[in-house]
């Protein structure tokens, strides 16, 4: 493939779906977030509402960051905070038809990117990990 | 340049380093841990020994994990815990020699490497993002 075909290649088959995507939802507490990051693993994910609309995006600096008292970490705090009030409501997003040039284009400043449909519906996540794959499949042809 | 040139590229000039990485150091505790994630922002970093030696990575979950009791999250064992305990010891390496083809082969399945000599001693750091932007370049040239 030329470098032009690869770059304007559809992402539809790249994505990782929603439904293996770990997220929470508007209105759960930080502490609740922060078993979902533990237990999962991930750093940083989605925010979704109860329509599976895209609100934010939520990482365990967020959950640490808004307890960090003067002299002590306010642990005590967490389940009164809740994700809407700590999320990042600035999320980088694709829609579904998007080409793989402008996936590769917004990588370079985050780790994943949410992918949306054009009802605004949570398709699903591109990451870093899925681009480098195909950048090194191609180069290595 | 071609792609065997590209991937022949020695990394040393685009190594992050050592001096502008956060890290932590061995013996501190898993609370000051937590305050250097929260304060520089980044969701997993070295733990370097008193000789600047590479001695595993830190990331939040890895904290967080340690301290998920069977009903409540146990923050108050905090400082009693040691990043020694908690820290993945098992951390991608690359030498300052190695070319940029060893570091993509390796960010497939690590968002960054960690950079040392011929002594050991760590250097710095190769990131996701470094690596994307000259994929990126060389991919538009
Ligand atoms: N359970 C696991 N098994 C194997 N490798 C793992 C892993 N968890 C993390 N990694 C590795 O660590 C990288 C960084 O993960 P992080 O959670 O910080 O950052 C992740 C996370 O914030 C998000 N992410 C990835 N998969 C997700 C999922 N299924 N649900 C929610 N968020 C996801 O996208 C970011 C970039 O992911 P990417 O795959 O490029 O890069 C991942 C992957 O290479
Ligand atoms: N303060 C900041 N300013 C601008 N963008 C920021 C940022 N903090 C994070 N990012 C963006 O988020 C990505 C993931 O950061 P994360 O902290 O999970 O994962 C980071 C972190 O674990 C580590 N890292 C990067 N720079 C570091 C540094 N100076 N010291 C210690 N660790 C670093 O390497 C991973 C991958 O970094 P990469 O640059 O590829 O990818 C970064 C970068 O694109």
């Amino acid at each position: 493939t030329s470098s032009r075909e690869f770059l304007e290649a559809p992402i539809a088959d790249l994505i990782i779906p929603s439904d293996k995507v770990a997220h929470v939802q508007l209105g759960n507490s930080a502490e609740h977030a922060l078993l979902v990051l533990t237990k999962t693993g991930y750093s940083s994910i989605p925010v979704l509402d109860m329509d599976y609309r895209l609100q934010g995006l939520l990482s365990m600096r967020m959950i640490t960051e808004s307890i960090l008292g003067l002299d002590h970490i306010e642990f005590e705090k967490l389940d009164t905070i809740k994700v809407n009030d700590i999320m990042d409501a600035d999320v980088a997003m694709l829609n579904i038809n998007d080409k793989f040039q402008k996936a590769l284009d917004l990588v370079i400043n985050h780790a994943f990117l949410c992918v949306v449909d054009d009802d605004s519906t949570f398709v699903g996540i591109m990451t870093r990990r899925v681009i480098l794959k195909q950048l090194k499949k191609h180069i290595y042809q």
